[in-house]
C-alpha cells in the first residue's frame, strides 16, 4: 500500500433541500453542518469533513465537493451519488 | 453579432419590422440571462446600462467587486460572481489580480453580448464586417458567472465550480443560463453540469448547452440531457474573403480576418511538408506543428499548412515564427467546405479541403510556385447558407440514443460579438492587438444566439415552462437553406437531424409555435426511471416523493421529436400537444423514413381552448431494411394552415 493515498476532489450529490425559497442564514449554516456531520461520519470526525469539504452547496442543490481518497468516495458512493470533479471543456 | 440576427429574422441591416420577435417581445426586456463562463468584460459597450431603468425586484444576486480587477455592475450588467474552488481543488494556480468575475479570456463576453448585449453601432474586426453588434435579447439584463479558468490540462472549467454557478444563478432569480462548454457525453449522474441543469430546470429556469466541437464523428454530440436545450452549431451567409491567387492563373476563395499582404506582388510559394526541420515528419511540418518547420525554407515564402493536428496550435504563430511572409490553412478532409475567418498573426486566408489539394498539387508542379493572398472583404448574401459547420458535434446520443441530440441549430461560425480587451485575439503573447468586437467559431456561438432567442420568449410568454419554451424553439426551425435546398454539411452532402437537431432556428416563428410539446419534472423522472435508473439512484433528483412508474418506456417521452432505436417490427409512440395559438384544427403531414411506414392516429386534432392538450399515436412499422443505413430519417407537421409544428423521426433497424 502507499505511504500516502492519492486524494481528488469529488462531488457528492444529495438531491434537493428541505427548506424553500425564503431560507435564513440559520439554514444555510445548518447545510452546511449537516454536510459536515455527514461526511464526518464518514472520515471519522467532523473536523476532518470540515478540511475535505470546498464547496457546501446550501440554496437549491444539496451536496458538496470534497478533497477525498479514493476508498472514501467509494464507501461514500454505496449510498449516494458521488462522481470525481471532472474538467470541461469551453467550446 | 453584426449580421446574424439579421440573417436569422431575414431583415435588412437596421430594419426592424413591427410584427418581428424583437417588438413583439419587447427586445426580452426585464428578462435575466446569466451565463456560466470566462467571465465579462464590464466596460463594453454591449453592456453599458444607458437608457435602463431600475434592476427588476426579482433579482437577489450580486457582484463580486473584491479585488482591484473586480468587476463593477450596472442596471444592464447586474451580477457577476465567479466560482474557482474546483478549478484550485484540480491543481489550478490563481493570484490575489485575476480571482474575480473579469474575463481575461474574452470566451465569456463573447458569448453574454451575443445572447444579451446592446445595440451598439460601428462594431467591427480590425475595420471588417462593420455593423451594429446586438445580442438575441438586447433589453435583458445579465448576469456573468465565472467557473472557467486559465486551461489545466486542457480543460478550463470544473464540474463542483459549474454546480456552484449553477445553484447561485438558481438563487439570484435568472431567467435563462446559457453554457457554451462541456465534456465527453456522460452519464447524467456523473456530470455535474447535467445535475445543475436539471435543478435550474426544475426552477423554471430554461438552460440552453452547446452540443460540442467534436464533429463531424458520428456519436460525438455532449450536454444531451434532455432537460437542457442542445444547440449544434452553423454558417451566415457572410464570409470575410481573402482568396488565394496561384501564378498558374487559379484564384482560390478562402477566409481570414488578418492584415493584407505587404507588397502587391506574387510570393514564393512552400508547403510545409516542403520546409520541414530536419527532425521532423513529412506529416507534422505539413500541419505546421511546433518545431517542425525549418526557418531558412521559409523565410519570405507563402507557407501552405494543413488543418488539424491539435486544437491548441496556432498554426500562423508557428509559419510566423518560421518567418513566413503569409499562410494558406487548408482544410483536411474532414472540415471540408468549412472555412473560418481568424484574426491571424500575419497575412493568411483558410481554404477548402478540395483547394487545398489544388494548392499542393501546384506546389508539386513547378519548380518555382508563386501565391498571392488578397486583402480580406466581408461579402454577404453567400449560397448556400446556412449550412452545417463540419466541427459541430454530432448524434446519435451515445448516452440515450432513444432521444435526438442537438435539438437545434444556429450561427456559429466567424460570429463577431464582443471582447476582452485584456488580451490579443490570438492570446500570443507578442500579439498586441485589442479588439472590443471579434469574432469567434464554435458551438459555444451558437449557443447563445439559441438563449437570445429563449430570453425574448420568457418575456413574451413567462408563463411558459423550459420545455414548452424549447418547444417552441425547435418546432419552428426550418431545414432548408437560402438555395430552398435541404441543408447540407461542410462536405455539402444532406445534413441530416443528427447534425441539426430539428433544423435552423427561426426566432419570429418560434413565438407564435401554435403547439408544444410540455414537460414538468415529473416527465424527467419518468425519462430517468424509463432509462433504467435504480431507484435508490433516483432519490436525490427527485425529493424522495416520486416513484417509478409500472410502465414507463421513452418512446413516449414527450419530446419534440420521435426516435426509435433498435425498431424490429413495429412500435406505437405517442404524444401529447398543447394547444398556445388559438382555437382550430390541425391535420398531420407524414414523411415516411426510408423503408419504414409511418401512420398517425388520429390524423387531425381539433382544439377549442387555449391550454387544451390533446394525444395523439405514431405507429412506425418496418417495411424493408436499407443495407447501408443504421439510421433512417423522417418526420411529422402538424398545421392548422398558419402553424407549422414540425418534429423529426429518427430510426435505427439495428440494436
Amino acid at each position: 500500500a502507499p505511504a500516502f493515498a492519492i486524494k481528488k476532489s469529488y462531488i457528492v450529490y444529495l438531491g434537493s433541500h428541505a427548506h424553500g425559497p425564503q431560507v435564513t442564514t440559520a439554514d444555510l449554516d445548518g447545510v452546511t453542518e449537516s454536510h459536515y456531520e455527514f461526511l464526518g461520519s464518514f472520515l471519522g470526525s467532523k473536523d476532518k469533513a470540515r478540511d475535505a469539504i470546498f464547496y457546501s452547496y446550501k440554496r437549491h442543490i444539496n451536496g458538496f465537493a470534497a478533497t477525498l481518497e479514493e476508498e472514501e468516495a467509494d464507501e461514500i458512493a454505496k449510498h449516494v451519488p458521488v462522481f470525481l470533479n471532472k474538467g470541461k471543456k469551453l467550446h | 453579432t453584426t449580421h446574424s440576427w439579421d440573417f436569422m429574422l431575414l431583415e435588412k441591416e437596421g430594419v426592424i419590422h413591427s410584427s418581428s420577435v424583437w417588438n413583439q417581445a419587447r427586445f426580452g426586456e426585464d428578462t435575466i440571462i446569466a451565463n456560466l463562463d470566462t467571465g465579462v468584460w464590464p466596460e463594453s459597450d454591449s453592456f453599458s446600462d444607458k437608457g435602463f431603468g431600475p434592476i427588476p425586484s426579482k433579482w437577489k444576486g450580486k457582484c463580486e467587486d473584491d479585488t482591484p480587477t473586480g468587476v463593477k455592475c450596472n442596471r444592464k450588467l447586474i451580477g457577476a460572481r465567479y466560482f474557482n474552488k474546483g478549478y484550485e481543488a484540480y491543481g489550478g494556480k490563481l493570484n490575489s489580480t485575476n480571482k474575480s468575475a473579469r474575463d481575461d479570456e474574452g470566451h465569456g463576453t463573447h458569448t453574454l453580448s451575443t445572447a444579451g448585449g446592446n445595440f451598439v453601432p460601428g462594431a467591427n474586426v480590425f475595420g471588417l464586417g462593420n455593423g451594429t453588434a446586438k445580442g438575441g435579447s438586447p433589453k435583458a439584463r445579465v448576469a456573468a458567472y465565472k467557473v472557467c479558468w486559465a486551461p489545466i490540462n486542457g480543460s478550463e472549467c470544473f464540474d463542483a465550480d459549474i454546480m456552484a454557478g449553477f445553484d447561485a444563478a438558481i438563487h439570484d432569480g435568472v431567467d435563462v443560463i446559457s453554457v457554451s462548454l462541456g465534456g465527453d457525453p456522460t452519464d447524467y449522474f456523473n456530470d455535474g453540469l447535467a445535475i445543475g441543469a436539471f435543478h435550474a430546470v426544475k426552477n423554471g429556469i430554461v438552460v440552453v448547452c452547446s452540443a460540442g466541437n467534436s464533429g463531424p464523428i458520428d456519436g460525438s454530440v455532449s450536454n444531451v440531457a434532455p432537460w437542457m436545450i442542445t444547440v449544434g452549431a452553423s454558417t451566415l451567409d457572410r464570409e470575410f474573403q481573402a482568396f488565394v491567387e496561384l501564378r498558374n492563373g487559379k484564384r482560390l476563395k478562402g477566409t481570414s480576418l488578418s492584415r493584407p499582404l505587404p507588397k502587391d506582388t506574387f510570393y514564393p510559394l512552400i508547403s510545409g511538408s516542403q520546409a520541414k526541420a530536419a527532425d521532423a515528419t513529412d506529416e507534422d511540418a505539413l500541419r505546421c506543428l511546433p518545431e517542425t518547420l525549418d526557418p531558412k525554407k521559409v523565410k519570405g515564402k507563402i507557407l501552405a499548412c494543413l488543418r488539424g493536428g491539435s486544437a491548441r496550435v496556432d498554426k500562423g504563430y508557428q509559419a510566423l515564427m518560421a518567418g513566413a511572409a503569409g499562410m494558406i490553412l487548408c482544410n483536411d478532409k474532414l472540415s471540408g467546405n468549412e472555412i473560418i475567418a481568424d484574426p491571424h498573426v500575419l497575412p493568411a486566408s483558410q481554404i477548402t479541403y478540395e483547394d487545398g489539394l489544388e494548392v499542393i498539387a501546384y506546389i508539386d508542379s513547378t519548380d518555382d510556385p508563386l501565391a498571392y493572398i488578397t486583402a480580406p472583404s466581408a461579402q454577404t448574401g453567400i449560397k448556400p447558407a446556412p449550412f452545417m459547420a463540419s466541427f459541430s458535434s454530432r448524434g446519435p446520443n451515445t448516452v440515450t440514443p432513444q432521444l435526438l441530440k442537438p435539438d437545434i441549430t444556429a450561427p456559429g461560425v466567424n460570429i463577431i460579438a464582443a471582447y476582452t480587451e485584456a488580451s490579443s485575439p490570438t492570446d500570443e503573447a507578442f500579439d498586441k492587438r485589442k479588439t472590443p468586437y471579434n469574432t469567434e467559431s464554435g458551438t459555444s456561438m451558437s449557443c447563445p444566439h439559441v438563449s437570445g432567442v429563449a430570453g425574448l420568449l420568457k418575456t413574451l410568454h413567462p408563463e411558459w415552462s423550459p420545455a414548452a419554451i424549447r418547444s417552441a424553439i425547435v418546432t419552428t426551425a426550418r431545414t432548408r437553406d437560402n438555395t430552398m435546398n435541404p441543408m447540407v454539411d461542410g462536405s455539402f452532402e444532406e445534413a441530416t437531424p443528427f447534425s441539426y437537431g430539428h433544423g435552423h432556428i427561426r426566432p419570429n416563428r418560434a413565438m407564435d409555435p401554435g403547439l408544444i410539446y410540455d414537460l414538468n419534472v415529473n416527465d424527467y423522472l419518468d425519462f430517468l426511471c424509463a432509462s433504467g435508473y435504480r431507484k435508490t439512484m433516483l432519490q436525490p433528483f427527485s425529493d424522495g416523493h416520486y416513484k417509478c412508474p409500472q410502465t414507463a418506456h421513452l418512446r413516449d417521452f414527450n419530446y419534440p421529436s420521435i426516435t426509435v432505436h433498435a425498431l424490429e417490427e413495429s412500435a406505437t409512440v405517442t404524444r401529447r400537444v398543447k394547444n398556445v395559438g388559438s382555437p382550430g384544427t390541425y391535420a398531420v403531414n407524414i414523411r415516411n423514413p426510408l423503408g419504414i411506414s409511418v401512420s398517425v392516429e388520429p390524423t387531425t386534432l381539433t382544439f377549442k381552448d387555449v391550454g387544451e392538450e390533446k394525444s395523439y399515436n405514431v405507429t412506425l412499422t418496418v417495411k424493408w431494411r436499407e443495407n447501408d443505413e443504421a439510421y433512417v430519417f423522417g418526420g411529422l407537421t402538424w398545421t392548422d394552415g398558419k402553424h407549422y409544428v414540425r418534429s423529426p423521426i429518427v430510426v435505427s433497424t439495428e440494436s
